[in-house]
């Protein structure tokens, strides 16, 4: 039964689809079966992977809304040893359709239901925004949600935002979903600030900041456009050290060895 | 007759409420009356220009969602010379709540009306979304859109879809509406893929792409936690030459002396 774990955060550029895929990347490396769902309408962590968005026939939509199985629709890159289930552009136009459907907010966890026993690891990435579509990415978190958080001043004030969205889902759909843990990420050591948004955070989540930090890194802005994760772009630079601490800490604390 | 320009694009953490605010600045600085309007529920343009954001008891959400007057909702800063219509804590609540109103497209545009002849320039942020509130924004974008765009790979492939949806506004709710100019922001020497972004931008608009560009600077990511633009934080910056730099050209191109 895989676990899944859905990135959010409504502040944008944080580094959601950057953790998405690399700590995909490094799960596959490590050997576990794992499924990039992608349900951001930009189609960032389909492009990410070297897909063109334009080609894609079946995606995120069509299974959520359009009900297509899902199975043949998800893309393999055996390369990487992690798949796919692409952003079409069509996605664009979900918000609005999804609030007129019955369990519009359910429809992304029924349509991982058939698959979860094929995979270790789902991982969901959102668009920066707390609408429908994220909700949807919520209640699919069956073991959590992974908060990136960016270690600059700005990205602190949307956390009162995103914890009020995660309460209201939790007093009203989903009870169990839980914070799985929050990654800081693009800590630049050059200035105080980074560190003090990162004291910031802990404080607001005492025990779920991962230890693990990753530092802004050129090597991860560059990779996409080669479409490849950082595990294979620049193997042995700071940032793939730290997403493959990161997947270790994660393996760890799910007692995968 | 103020000159509207709202800043938009759905990419996350391009540097949309930073060109607000240090472009508004700047303005301010050259001696026009602005007023910056914030439509992100992060309310990141308010915070940066140093106010708390839960103590805004009427801001852009009582406005144009509430009908409460605007002129006495928007804050001055007497030493940065410029004024702000600041988001409170409701307008996370907006997106639904437009949707069942009258003219839902035009409130933020007609919210302004009143107020056109105190302003030289009025200054609008939007969210990372191609919501119902961004398009209030291009509806209300009298003299056309600013589009920040980072200049990493990533941000590249939501420029189609801002395209799409800018034409598709001009098709059935506001013809005039124009590309008033692109910003290319935090432009990294250090690597090539920047000077590729640019070129590739470029090509998609040939006419339109400010001669500035906004380097990469940590002084940019610093300014905000003080509740300063860059002209008051690190005048003698990079970053700060860049937005004033920019400030002129649009100065110079709306024949402003
Ligand atoms: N640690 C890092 N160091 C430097 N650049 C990074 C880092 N992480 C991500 N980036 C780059 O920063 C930009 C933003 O990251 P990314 O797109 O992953 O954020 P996001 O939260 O998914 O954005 P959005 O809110 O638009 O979905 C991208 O260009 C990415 O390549
Ligand atoms: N030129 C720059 N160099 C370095 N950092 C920058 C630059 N411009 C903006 N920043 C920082 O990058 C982050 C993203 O910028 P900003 O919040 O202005 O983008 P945005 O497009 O408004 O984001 P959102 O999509 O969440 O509204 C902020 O922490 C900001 O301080
Ligand atoms: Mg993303
Ligand atoms: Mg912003």
């Amino acid at each position: 039964m895989a676990k899944v774990y859905t990135l959010v955060n409504q502040k944008g550029g944080v580094g959601k689809t950057t953790s998405a895929i690399n700590l995909g990347a490094y799960l596959g490396y490590f050997g576990q079966k794992v499924l990039i769902v992608d349900l951001d309408p930009q189609a960032n962590a389909t492009s990410s992977l070297g897909i063109d968005k334009s080609t894609v026939k079946n995606g995120t939509y069509e299974v959520v809304i359009g009900s297509v199985p899902i199975a043949p629709s998800i893309l393999h890159n055996p390369r990487l040893k992690i798949s796919i289930l692409p952003a079409s552009p069509a996605l664009a136009g979900a918000e609005i359709e999804l609030l007129d459907l019955p369990r519009r907010e359910f429809r992304v966890r029924e349509a991982l239901e058939p698959i979860l026993d094929r995979y270790n690891y789902i991982l969901i990435d959102c668009p920066p925004s707390l609408s429908i579509i994220t909700i949807n990415g919520l209640i699919a978190a069956l073991n959590g949600v992974l908060i990136p958080v960016q270690c600059e001043y700005l990205a602190l004030e949307g956390i009162g935002q995103l914890t009020q969205t995660i309460k209201r889902v939790q007093a009203s759909l989903y009870p169990e979903l839980i914070v799985r843990g929050v990654l800081m990420t693009m800590y630049d050591g050059r200035t105080r600030l980074a560190a003090d948004v990162v004291n910031e955070i802990k404080k607001y989540f005492p025990t779920q900041v991962f230890q693990t930090i990753v530092p802004r890194s050129i090597r991860l802005a560059e990779a996409p456009s080669y479409g490849l994760p950082i595990a294979l772009y620049a193997p042995s630079s700071g940032a793939a050290k730290a997403y493959m601490d990161l997947t270790r800490e994660i393996l760890e604390q799910d007692g995968v060895h």
